[in-house]
């Protein structure tokens, strides 16, 4: 058959990206945008998609399936889901 | 919803809008930005002033990837697509849109209303909301701009910042839900030309619409009227700039934005018997200084221009309006036709050939 040859190891590593990007960008305390100062990554990466999948009311499972994932990929506000 | 305190210690807020995108052109984009604010002034005490030039309150750009001195980045096409920061100095309630989006004012690419409603929520204080339904969730998803984007979660949030506007009654009502417009089984209670506007009515809403441009703005009764209850049955536009509301066996009248002194009054003052406790729907009919109120399956006819009610009345409504077999909930005259509503259903009446020319639904003036 002609389909694209799949890449699960590629698609893998894209998601693990996708997911790592997310969790720096909207799980990771913010300091004040007045102070260039650098963010504070105190969580794992586990307890910052707990905490994502809570808020977006997906089953918490700390783990990034499917359903995670989907949610990861929508279009967005840039702001974080957690307080400065 | 969540808020990042202290908010604006201030009610007047300025904004500035820094730079354009070339997706728009720039009278929507300004009109976008006014909407998006008049979203939040509809429900606080806050006051939105634009400057031109200097440092604003909050100052609105377009910008991609990084940009300026802004410590958040985008990220080109899709995934964020704009971002705000909460009141303070320097950043703080700055507002940055990503120029690698498609901006529009429909549906197709980012609603350019939408995504700025939601930005300026953060630019006041409110953080995101894990209520799917709110404007504050973090996620992007078209509703119809005539729509009033704010839940009950939005409103309660930047109440809770700024307090609600100062004649509106500081308690939200049991159920703040609003009522959706473009809804398939969307009724009124009453109809009227305001001048080039017609103002749609229900609960303790109207909605304005300019059939020129299909634009449309909610608003809360008390925002324009404080006095007039909510719940009002009956409103017509007269000959004179005016427009008379009716609630049970009472009327007001306003002129401008003014409550004639001395109302309400009953409406037996008009000439209605004793008998008649309420009015379902009336309309001034501007080529001939009549107007015919209409009650359960009858309607009584008053001269504008003698100020009384005629004789011979009241008459079948269904005898004298073919078509027009049912209840009027609500009328309004049009380009010469009357517009009759009976539930989620209007029809358009040609007065002067006496018959009904087409059935629509309710809201079929808001674009939906």
């Amino acid at each position: 058959s002609n389909a694209l040859p799949s890449h699960p190891e590629k698609d893998r590593k894209e998601d693990a990206k996708l997911v790592q990007d997310y969790l720096n960008k909207f799980y990771a305390v913010e300091t004040d945008p007045n102070q260039l100062g650098w963010k504070i990554n105190a969580e794992s990466t586990a307890e910052k998609l707990r905490k994502m999948q809570q808020f977006f009311g997906l089953k918490v499972t700390g783990k990034p399936d499917s359903e995670t994932l989907e949610m990861m990929k929508k279009p967005r506000c840039g702001v974080p889901d957690v307080g400065l | 919803y969540g808020v990042t305190l202290p908010g604006w210690k201030k009610n007047k807020i300025t904004y500035r809008i820094v730079n354009y995108t070339p997706d728009m052109s720039k009278e929507d984009v300004d009109k976008a930005i006014q909407k998006a604010f008049k979203v939040w002034s509809t429900v606080t005490p806050l006051i939105f002033t634009r400057i031109h030039e200097g440092i604003a309150d909050i100052m609105i750009a377009f910008g991609t990837k990084a940009h300026g001195h802004c410590p958040r980045y985008f990220d080109g096409p899709l995934g964020v697509l704009a971002h705000a920061f909460p009141p303070g100095n320097g950043f703080g309630g700055d507002v940055h849109f990503d120029e690698d989006e498609d901006w529009t004012t429909g549906s197709a690419g980012f609603n350019l209303f939408l995504v700025a409603a939601h930005e300026f929520g953060h630019a006041l204080g409110l953080s995101h909301s894990s209520d799917q339904t709110a404007l504050m969730f973090p996620n992007y998803a078209y509703v119809s701009p005539s729509a009033f984007p704010l839940s009950a979660d939005d409103i309660s949030g930047i109440q809770s910042i700024y307090g609600s506007r100062p004649n509106v009654p500081d308690k939200r009502p049991a159920n703040p839900t609003l009522p959706k417009i473009c809804g398939s089984q969307m009724t009124f209670d009453a109809v009227t030309t305001l001048r080039r506007e017609v103002i749609f009515l229900k609960g303790r809403h109207l909605w304005r619409v300019y059939p020129d441009n299909s634009e449309v703005e909610l608003e809360l009764i008390s925002t324009f009227w404080p006095t007039l209850p909510s719940g009002i049955q009956a409103v017509y536009e007269n000959m004179k700039d005016q427009i008379l509301f009716f609630k049970g066996n009472k009327f007001w009248v306003i002129s401008g934005h003014q409550v004639l002194l001395g109302y309400p009054k009953n409406i037996n003052t008009l000439g209605f018997p004793k008998g008649v406790k309420k009015i379902d729907a009336a309309v001034c009919n501007k080529n001939t200084g009549k107007t015919d109120f209409f009650i359960g399956d009858k309607y009584w006819r008053y001269d504008e221009n003698t100020q009384s009610m005629e004789r011979g009345y009241p008459r079948q409504t269904a005898n004298d309006f073919p078509g027009i077999n049912q209840k009027v909930d609500a009328v309004f005259q049009q380009k010469g036709f009357f517009y009759f509503f009976h539930g989620s259903k209007q029809w358009e009446f040609d007065p002067i050939a006496k018959k009904v020319t087409r059935e629509i639904k309710s809201n079929s003036w808001f674009n939906c």
